[in-house]
């Protein structure tokens, strides 16, 4: 554990918490794409599977139950509970396909796996996570761009999302230098570097509205 | 402790 990888969990932690506040305290769930929670579902699900065969600490696996957890239960409030789900407006969320993003990562993930010779279930669908990964916010971000004025909290929730990926950059650069046994796995940088530069924009626009304290919007 | 391929990040 390090910094960075610390302050990347804690950020993403608190991606999670200002979500759930922001779905409590406007009590809807427009603005927030559905599909990239169901996407981030399927990569926790697939990812965490090591629960049942590796134990690294109880931090680690009480953060990952606890993102299966609060994932779960963000998606059950917009899909199932009043007033979420009434006002959840599928027509805005319609970006990207799922199975358009879970076949070719599907495929990718496979072919990566063959190539190295990982041919367990769990090395293949924690490769297909990774993947996965870079692509689930591609719909909150159409979604973003759709209503133009991004809601405070929403936005808060891209920001803290985005800086959990740019701390994670940092975290393996430390500890190439810092660790004596680290492997360096150029998917996971290479994905990592993917889904971080998707945030770019939106963190140039973040940034320049609360330094002159105006409004989030976002060029049409 | 040694870690293989970022497997025991988040």
């Amino acid at each position: 554990m390090n910094i960075f990888r610390f302050a990347g969990d804690m950020s993403h932690v608190v991606s999670i918490l200002v979500l759930l506040l922001r779905l409590r305290s406007s009590k809807s769930a427009v603005g927030i794409s559905l599909k990239t929670q169901e996407l981030f579902l399927i990569v926790f699900v697939t990812r965490y599977l090591d629960l049942f065969t590796t134990f690294y600490s109880l931090y680690n696996s009480f953060m990952k139950v606890a993102y299966i957890a609060s994932t779960t239960y963000i998606i059950w409030m917009i899909r199932f509970q009043e007033p979420y789900k009434s006002k959840y407006d599928a027509s805005q969320d319609s970006f990207l396909h799922i199975k358009f993003a879970v076949a070719p990562c599907a495929g990718l993930a496979l072919f990566a796996c063959l190539v190295k010779g990982e041919l367990s279930p769990i090395d293949i669908l924690w490769t297909f996570s990774i993947f996965l990964e870079a692509l689930a916010i591609v719909p909150q971000l159409f979604v973003l761009q759709r209503y133009r004025e991004v809601e405070n909290l929403t936005g808060h929730y891209v920001f803290f999302l985005g800086a959990y990926r740019g701390l994670y950059i940092l975290n393996w650069v430390y500890r190439s230098y810092y660790e004596q046994f680290y492997r360096h796995n150029w998917l996971v940088y290479v994905s990592g570097a993917v889904q971080t530069a998707l945030y770019v924009d939106f963190f140039y626009y973040y940034v320049v509205s609360k330094y002159y304290g105006g409004k989030l919007t976002l060029p049409t | 402790a040694d870690a293989d391929e970022a497997k025991d990040e988040l």
